[in-house]
Order: C-alpha cells, then structure tokens, then sequence
C-alpha cells in the first residue's frame, strides 16, 4: 500500500 | 481515537485540514491551528491528529472539498454552540 500512497496526488489544504 | 469537544467561541474554526480520498493523506489532518481561533481556545484540538468524523459523521471516503464541506457546515450550524471530532494521533492505513 506504500507504493500505491506515493503514486497518489497530494491533497490541497483549506483553512476553516 | 479521541472525542474532543470544540465550543464556539470564536467567528471563525481556525485550522487548516490537509487530506482526503485519491490522496496520499486519506483522511483530513490538522495541518494549522489559528491563533484566536475556536480551535486554538479549546486547546485540545493538536497539529497533526487525524480527523475521523465530525458531529458523528465520518469523514472516512470523502474527498477533500467533501470534507472540508462538512467541517464547514458543522461550525456553521446555529443548532449547536460546539462541534464534536473523533481524532486519532496515528494516519488510519485504509
């Protein structure tokens, strides 16, 4: 499941 | 996980969530706490932990605007005068 995590898009950051 | 009561007493939340499905952080993290925030009075609320549900929904295979969304909507709501997160300190492996 490491690779799959590494090959996955960044996520963005909200402020709330 | 860890239940931790959030009360209003501030306009604004105050943090800043990083995370959510098709991410590499699968569930929304405290990535900021805002001073003066309601978060930042509460102080329980830490950088870093890991939100699993808010006011009893799970956040687990939301995507991040979904989330976010729901945060949002949760302090917004004039139902309530404080918010409710399960938090974890680990990342959740899915």
């Amino acid at each position: 499941s490491c690779d799959k995590r590494l090959t996955l898009p960044p996520s963005e950051i909200t402020l709330l | 996980a860890t239940l931790i009561r959030v009360m209003k007493t501030a306009p604004t939340l105050g943090i800043a969530i990083e995370g959510g499905a098709k991410t590499r952080q699968p569930l929304p993290r405290i990535v900021t706490i805002q001073r003066g925030g309601s978060a930042h009075n509460c102080s329980k609320l830490k950088v870093g932990q890991v939100i699993l549900e808010v006011n009893g929904i799970s956040l687990q295979g939301k995507e991040h605007r979904e989330a976010a969304r729901i945060i949002a909507e949760a302090f917004k709501t004039k139902e309530k005068d404080h918010m409710d997160f399960l938090v974890t300190e680990f990342n959740v492996s899915l």
